[in-house]
């Protein structure tokens, strides 16, 4: 078994979160925010069978897009001096997905 | 060590967490959300040695309940089609528990 | 590469996000509660390279301090006959740093 987090846009959290149960796979929602630009986002965390994992790597590609935001560099304070220009642009990917090893699953 | 993800549904969760902390074990809580009822749940992170995992395996099973939830299945937008019947009655488990290996733990 | 699980307490959480992202690594944000104070603190998620780890150990170092909090044993229930005074002094450490194997990882 994979525990598999996708930290993915909120925009397309409720789409994915759709197909993922249509699918058949179960998940579970939190939410949170990005380290950098300090925006709400969605971690989804879902427990599925090793063999499970190319399709649900397919279904959130199917359901989650790259965006590009335009930000105000000082609101992400220090980061000001990397950025010349007054406003930035900012490619936002569609997700970044960590699939981790489970040692043990158990239902109680 | 392992660190285990425990999703709990609201209604155990204080109880866990008091019996949790009265054995000794250490806990930190993140509010989350059902992927399929998106109903309000707790997802229970905690770092154990190996040998404890047992242990705190008993604790869960003994504070948490499976339940039943009558839910109206538009709710649940196109799963819909699946349930022909008006109201819908789902099982929803104690606890649902991954068990993953920690490479390495720092208290800093 | 390895998933980085950090809970660290609110006061230093904005100092250590800053630093983290000025470093150039990666983070996502978590809110989260204690399991033995039920104060709110902050649960960091850092997919970074291995060789990466000890310098984001040190850069969490440098950003969070232990701290004594003093509490009215009742907030926590049970464990009032633990503590025989009306004031019990508990020291929260600066940092929980639990490091996890990545099996894969996927920008999408
Ligand atoms: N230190 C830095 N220097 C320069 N640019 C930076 C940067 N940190 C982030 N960015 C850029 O800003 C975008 C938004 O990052 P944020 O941290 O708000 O929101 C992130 C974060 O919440 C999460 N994330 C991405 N990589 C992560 C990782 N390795 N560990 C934990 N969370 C990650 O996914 C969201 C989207 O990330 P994505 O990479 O697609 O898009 C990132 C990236 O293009
Ligand atoms: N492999 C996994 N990965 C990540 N999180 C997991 C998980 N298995 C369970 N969970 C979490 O635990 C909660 C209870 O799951 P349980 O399977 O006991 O009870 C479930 C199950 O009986 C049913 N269910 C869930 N997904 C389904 C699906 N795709 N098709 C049919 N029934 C589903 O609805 C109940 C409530 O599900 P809900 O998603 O709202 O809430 C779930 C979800 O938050
Ligand atoms: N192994 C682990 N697994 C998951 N999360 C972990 C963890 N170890 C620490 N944490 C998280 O880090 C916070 C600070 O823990 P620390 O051990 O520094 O500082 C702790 C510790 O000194 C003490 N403490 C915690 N649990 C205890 C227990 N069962 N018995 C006695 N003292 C306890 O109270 C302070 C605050 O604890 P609180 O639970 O509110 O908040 C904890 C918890 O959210």
């Amino acid at each position: 078994m994979k525990l598999v987090f996708a930290i993915v846009q909120d925009y397309d959290a409720n789409q994915l979160l759709r197909a993922i149960t249509a699918a058949g796979y179960r998940s579970t929602r939190i939410s949170s925010t990005g380290g950098f630009l300090r925006v709400g986002n969605t971690t989804l965390m879902m427990g599925v069978e090793d063999a499970e994992v190319p399709d649900v790597l397919r279904i959130i590609d199917r359901n989650c897009r790259e965006r590009s935001e335009t930000i105000q560099p000082e609101i992400i304070g220090d980061i000001h001096e990397w950025y010349p220009s007054d406003l930035v642009e900012v490619t936002v990917g569609g997700a970044n997905v960590f699939v981790l090893n489970v040692d043990r699953f158990e239902r109680i």
